[in-house]
């Protein structure tokens, strides 16, 4: 589920910040870029501003910004959706942040694969999956139909 | 061909999950 979510946001997003390996992901920065763009009026330029970006080997601060995104996503299931997001999809924030967990870090891309095919230009992004690879299709179809089936109206 | 057969099912599992997401409304509730 990670690599390939990874392998989706790598192709979909052009992020400043590296977005090639688990490592790079876990301190947060580029997931906060790409939720940027995935709703740029709800992930706006002052939310963003509030990801620290030099973040280095400093797992505090990777926990605190990883901990911004989640609340961030789930804010926006929440008052745009108007969903709960189940327990079972919640990402263990200290693994990822401590053990760049590549399982839990696969949830949290699993919810932000949630917000970019529900939001206002979710066209855009479905469209852009279908260009994907089929064997990548497949592993995002499987995540959003799990998203779809724990949804909590 | 079985192996084409499967592939072209495949894509149109795909295509058919692909599609019914475009078309479910965007979800604010209002």
């Amino acid at each position: 589920l990670c690599s390939t979510l990874l392998l989706w946001s790598l192709q979909t997003f052009n992020t400043a910040a590296p977005c090639r390996d688990v490592q790079d992901l876990t301190n947060g920065v580029a997931m906060a870029q790409v939720l940027h763009q995935i709703d740029v009026a709800w992930f706006d330029a002052s939310w963003l501003s509030r990801i620290k970006d030099d973040v280095g080997d400093n797992w505090r601060i990777k926990s605190s910004n990883l901990k911004k995104i989640l609340q961030g996503i789930t804010d926006y299931y929440h008052e745009f959706l108007g969903q709960q997001i189940s327990e079972e999809l919640i990402p263990d924030l200290n693994q990822i942040s401590e053990n760049s967990d590549p399982t839990e870090l696969g949830r949290l891309l699993q919810l932000i694969l949630g917000c970019a095919v529900n939001c206002e230009r979710k066209q855009e992004h479905i469209q852009n999956i279908m260009t994907l690879e089929e064997s990548v299709q497949h592993v995002v179809m499987t995540a959003i139909q799990e998203l779809m089936s724990k949804e909590i109206m | 061909d079985p192996n084409m057969k499967a592939g072209a099912t495949s894509e149109g599992v795909l295509a058919n999950f692909f599609n019914s997401l475009l078309s479910k409304k965007t979800g604010s509730p209002g």
